[in-house]
């Protein structure tokens, strides 16, 4: 495949399908996240409401700043904060239809980014480790 | 350049240098390690000796996970923890001279790579994000 014709590949086949994303809902605390994050071993995943739509992404850094006290770490507010008051809501997303080179140029920044319809509906979430093992593929041959 | 002979570059130049990365010392202990990697906002950093040998990796959900009591996240336990106790010892490591195919097949399985001479000394970390930035450039030509 000419690497014209790869980039403009859609990225469908190379989702992680929702089924097989850590996530948690709007309304849940941080403690609850915390403990999904350290659980699953993901510094940050995407947090969605009871339809399956996308809300945000949540990491442990945006959960610990927040409880950063002055002299030490506020861990007993944990229980009292939402995903919803410490989650990005301006989050990179991506359509299934978008191109290979579309989602490579945003996975620059990103580890990884949320796959959603045109309803906002998440499909899943498309990492940076997958793009990479296609490009060497790519590249080896 | 063919790709053949961008796969087989250095990864010398790619190389983001010891003063730009962020670390803790072994015999810090976990509670100063959090609060590096929260407010570096990184999930996960080297750990160096005095003399800028490598030592291992230490990541916020080492931290967290060492922490996770049976009803509890234990906060107060950080103080009382070193990071050489929750740090991976066995890393991954690339020399400078090392090929940039070395550096692909390491990045799709890990998040960055700390490079070394070849006394363990820490020269500097090569990121996914370096890397996909020049394989970007390889392919759009
Ligand atoms: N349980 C595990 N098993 C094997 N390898 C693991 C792993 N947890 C982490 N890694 C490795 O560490 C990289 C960074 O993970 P991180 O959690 O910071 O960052 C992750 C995480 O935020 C998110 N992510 C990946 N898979 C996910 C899933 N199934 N559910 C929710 N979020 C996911 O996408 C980011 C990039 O993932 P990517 O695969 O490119 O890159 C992953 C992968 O190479
Ligand atoms: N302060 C910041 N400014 C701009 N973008 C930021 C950022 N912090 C994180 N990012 C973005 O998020 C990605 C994952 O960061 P993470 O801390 O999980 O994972 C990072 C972190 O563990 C480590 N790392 C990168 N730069 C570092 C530094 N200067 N010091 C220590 N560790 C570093 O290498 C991993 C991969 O980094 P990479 O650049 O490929 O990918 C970074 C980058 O694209």
């Amino acid at each position: 495949v000419s690497s014209r014709d790869f980039l403009k590949l859609p990225i469908k086949d190379f989702i992680i399908p929702s089924e097989k994303v850590a996530h948690v809902q709007i309304g849940n605390n941080t403690e609850h996240a915390l403990l999904v994050l350290t659980k699953t071993g993901y510094s940050s995943i995407p947090v969605l409401d009871m339809k399956f739509r996308m809300h945000g992404m949540v990491s442990v850094q945006q959960i610990t700043d927040e409880i950063l006290g002055l002299d030490r770490i506020e861990y007993e507010r944990l229980d009292s904060i939402k995903v919803d008051d410490v989650m990005t809501r301006d989050f990179v997303k991506i359509h299934e239809n978008d191109t290979f080179q579309r989602a490579l140029d945003l996975l620059i920044n990103h580890p990884y980014i949320c796959v959603v319809d045109y309803d906002d509906m998440f499909l899943g979430i498309l990492t940076r480790r997958v793009v990479m093992k296609q490009l060497k593929k790519q590249l080896y041959l």
